[in-house]
């Protein structure tokens, strides 16, 4: 049905499969088929789909994360997420970015929590040649952020990256962690964090339109990072999230080396849910 | 609740007169949907739905006198029989060491799940060994031998760039030890790496592990079809492992893992500490799907 502009009702099917099939949820779905089917009959309806698609994304006006001549120095981002979304590996990548396009990097291990975290980010740290805070295990995270954005402050840092410890968005102790942690840094810097990431991985269902509500009912979050798109899911929950929510992604994780980061491209991402 | 909806739908139905087979279908296709939002894949809900179907029609719910009940039953019913009915536990070799080999993707809860399996396994007069295979992963390594401290078992490592001579040589540590069971935890990994796929190929033939388990992350959506299908052609997979089920995912994967692996799904990871582990129990995750 690629050049129709009118489909009948198995094509309809047809296209409500693709787009389940992509994670886009059976109530996102019905409502861009429906759109669809009340578009610009002028159009094919595949082109209509796009369009739809291509808006709600849009939804947020900030969707292009600057990555270069900063003016409110140093930038502090703070990065969260589940377990296992990509946050650690994705500061590393990122870091690699700012190096690459003239700022001065540093990177915060405010994960005092998982085993052998704080030398995963140093490890990244050396790889990137970017500077590194850290503390010994089980140090509380707030006051890591802190050391952190202090040190930023007196080594003519152009960006903090801060790392922090995997939460399910469900376990209320933990958001209430990662409040703390914000409001610190708040503290420490008027107008910290500049930017809050949301790391989510692709290959996550419905659960992460769940994961972004909570997560942006604790802290502000001025953007997602849509990690593991090398893979075969899709993420087309993102739709849900940038329709209810109006967070920009603004980062895609293409794989597990440092120069696997891109900026999120929504024609792209579009493509690739339509297969 | 399902039980509340379907009630609900039901009364409607019969309120409106004599319950037809057009209500049946109707009341399939709310299943469908909710399992859609639940994370079941596309087509294991068609062939879910359409069997769902069929047995409300065989079994007389049209001229029961609570059909809403009475489909819910037979949904929650083909739930727990599709996931497996009973629970399925570890087999041990009477030949020790039992190997295991824990395989899946990136941040699945692999490593983590290792140690918990340890955990699991340990008891007084049994040995076990965590030998870590993955060699690409910035401090994977420590991460395994800070666990198996924390278990308080054998911890094996070998500097090499083979992972199948890790795994070998892990094998014959384990022999001379007299471990019991030892467990390999691997990289994370996706499914369609060629390459990375040939190496846990090499792995299973040179060390023929008696449980190759695959950790899948609870949350995951559609892909686990994809996952599960490459996994299941690349290696004898003797069982499933869903992790981060203490979150608010509904789980709905863990239907596609066992349809289309053929295996039973044998734990499930229920947070960060290494007692989170507990074994699979279709009653439980069928009521979590269902919501
Ligand atoms: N294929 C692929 N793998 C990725 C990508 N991003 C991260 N990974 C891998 O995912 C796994 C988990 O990454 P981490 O960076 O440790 O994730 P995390 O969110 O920091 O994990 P926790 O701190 O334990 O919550 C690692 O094996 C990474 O290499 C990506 O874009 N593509
Ligand atoms: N809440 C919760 N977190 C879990 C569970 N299992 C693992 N995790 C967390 O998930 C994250 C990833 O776990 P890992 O064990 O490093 O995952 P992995 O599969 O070995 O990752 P790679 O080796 O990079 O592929 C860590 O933060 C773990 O603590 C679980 O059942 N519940
Ligand atoms: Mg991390
Ligand atoms: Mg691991």
């Amino acid at each position: 049905f690629t050049g129709k502009k009118a489909l009948s009702a198995s094509e309809y099917g047809e296209l409500e499969e693709l787009l389940l099939l992509a994670d886009v949820g059976p109530r996102a779905a019905e409502k861009l088929l429906g759109s669809v089917k009340n578009g610009d009959q002028e159009l094919t309806a595949i082109e209509r789909l796009k369009r739809e698609m291509l808006a709600i994304l849009a939804a947020n006006s900030n969707c292009k994360l600057q990555i270069a001549n900063f003016s409110d120095k140093p930038q502090v981002w703070l990065i969260a997420g589940v377990n296992g979304s990509g946050k650690t590996t994705t500061i590393g990548k990122l870091g690699n970015m700012l190096t690459a396009n003239g700022s001065k990097v540093m990177l915060a291990a405010a994960d005092t929590y998982r085993a052998a975290a704080i030398e995963q980010l140093e490890l990244w740290s050396k790889k990137i040649g970017a500077g590194f805070v850290g503390s010994a295990p089980g140090a509380d995270p707030a006051s890591v952020a802190f050391d952190a954005v202090s040190a930023a402050m007196s080594q003519k840092t152009d960006v903090l990256l801060i790392d922090t410890a995997g939460r399910l968005h469900t376990q209320k102790h933990l958001r209430d962690e990662l409040v703390k942690v914000h409001s610190t840094i708040a503290k420490k810097m008027p107008g910290a964090p500049h930017q809050t990431l949301l790391v989510l991985d692709a290959t996550t269902g419905q659960n992460a339109l769940s994961q972004a509500r909570l997560f942006s009912e604790a802290i502000p979050i001025s953007g997602i990072v849509l990690t593991k798109l090398d893979g075969t899911a899709k993420g087309g929950i993102m739709l849900a999230i940038a329709q209810e929510l109006k967070l920009p992604v603004v980062l895609a994780g293409v794989g597990e080396g440092v120069g696997d980061l891109k900026v999120f491209d929504a024609e792209e991402f579009v493509e690739g849910v339509l297969g | 609740s399902l039980t509340e909806k379907f009630t609900g739908l039901f009364k409607d139905l019969s309120g409106q007169g004599k319950l037809s087979e057009a209500n049946i279908k109707e009341a399939s296709a709310r299943v469908r949907r909710a399992l859609l939002e639940a994370d079941v894949n596309y087509k294991v809900v068609k062939d879910f739905a359409a069997a769902v179907e069929a047995r409300a029609l065989g079994e007389d719910v049209l001229t029961s006198i609570t059909p809403g009940q009475k489909f819910v039953k037979i949904v929650y019913d083909q739930m727990v029989e599709t996931l497996g009915s009973v629970n399925q536990p570890l087999a041990l070799s009477p030949q020790p060491p039992t190997v295991i080999m824990v395989c899946g993707l990136q941040g699945s809860g692999k490593t983590t799940t290792c140690a918990k399996l340890a955990k699991h396994l340990s008891k007084p007069g049994r040995r076990i060994m965590l030998a870590a295979a993955d060699i690409y992963r910035p401090a994977a390594v420590q991460q395994l031998e800070i666990l198996s401290k924390q278990v308080g078992c054998d911890f094996f490592k070998l500097d090499s760039t083979d992972v199948a001579q890790i795994c070998q040589e892990a094998k014959q540590e384990a022999v001379k030890k007299l471990i019991d069971v030892l467990i390999l935890d691997t990289a994370g990994r996706l499914h369609i790496d060629t390459e990375m796929m040939a190496e846990l190929e090499r792995v299973q033939k040179t060390v023929k592990p008696q449980e190759i388990l695959l950790v899948v992350d609870g949350m995951t959506g559609q892909d686990a079809v994809n996952i599960a299908t490459e996994f299941s052609k690349a290696l004898p997979l003797s069982g499933v492992i869903m992790t981060k089920l203490d979150g608010d995912a509904r789980g709905g994967a863990a239907l596609s893992l066992k349809v289309i692996s053929g295996q039973p799904i044998k734990f499930i990871g229920v947070g960060e500490k290494l007692s989170a582990l507990e074994e699979f129990h279709p009653s439980r995750v069928a009521s979590r799907i269902l919501g």
